[in-house]
């Protein structure tokens, strides 16, 4: 694998997104690019993350290989990367280590790192296709201060979508809080839009400490997309210029 | 609310 980025900020926006969800997860190359798959520990929530080979200048792969990270490990390599970087990610076919390579736009300094690799024996989830009953985009920084507004009074939060908007709920021992947000158009600044796609209305609930959480992913794209059946996981996706991180999250039961 | 469900019991097994 030879694999160039023009900018070391996107893996680190990327692994600081998911890197409090999952520990030890397999970056899945192949002809489509770099991809992940991992569930939390509690198996409530699953990630799902690809940086599509167009996004890398070049990309270069013998055969498919699967890279056995630590992201622990891999944060405090990324660390030593400047945002501006060209970053370039090197591994052999079977390969005991990823090399990263780390240059500056001038062209005048290059760090060499090589973090170790491990065997990961990770079960893949397949994903049904799912025609979604709501599908909420709004501007992810909102998405964000309301998880963590509400996860102040409880621990879970009930999403609602209807005609008349999206409305997020919660109630704990010192009250309760609402947010209701309604479509809007901004023409100057369509990432501060809110809109809602509607099939039929939806009520689920979902553990606020996850959402808050997949919250982190929030430097990666000003707007997050919310899609919602009832009874299914919620999906949370985050939209790279080449790529996406999504997060999936279990409702909660037995109301 | 009284349960958190799983992941795994609504994506199945590759």
């Amino acid at each position: 694998l030879e694999a160039r980025l023009e900018q070391a900020g996107v893996l680190k926006k990327v692994v600081d997104a998911i890197k409090d969800l999952v520990q030890d997860c397999n970056f899945d190359c192949n002809d489509s690019g770099i991809a992940l798959q991992a569930m939390d520990n509690s198996h409530v929530a699953l990630v799902s993350m690809l940086l599509k080979s167009e996004g890398f200048s070049p990309y270069r792969l013998d055969r498919n290989v699967a890279l056995g990270v630590n992201l622990t490990s891999l944060t405090k390599v990324l660390r030593c990367a400047q945002n501006e970087d060209i970053l370039t990610l090197k591994a052999e076919d079977a390969p005991d280590t990823l090399s990263l390579v780390f240059e500056n736009a001038e062209n005048d300094r290059i760090s060499e790192y090589e973090i170790k690799l491990m065997d990961i024996d990770q079960e893949h989830l397949g994903i049904p296709e799912t025609e979604y009953a709501a599908a909420i985009s709004m501007p992810s920084a909102e998405f964000q201060r309301i998880c963590r507004d509400l996860n102040q009074l409880s621990e879970s939060v009930a999403i609602e979508a209807s005609k008349e908007g999206v409305k997020f709920s919660c109630s704990g021992d010192i009250g309760s809080g609402s947010v209701t947000l309604r479509q809007h158009n901004n023409v100057d600044r369509p990432e501060l839009s809110t809109k809602i796609e509607l099939t039929e209305p939806v009520a689920l609930t979902f553990s606020l400490k996850y959402l808050v959480n997949f919250c982190k992913a929030s430097a990666l794209s000003s707007v997050v997309t919310l899609s919602l059946s009832n009874e299914v996981p919620l999906l949370v996706e985050y939209a790279m210029g080449s790529g996406f991180v999504r997060f999936y999250l279990a409702p909660k039961i037995g109301e | 609310v009284t349960g958190q469900g799983s992941i795994n019991s609504y994506f199945f097994k590759k």
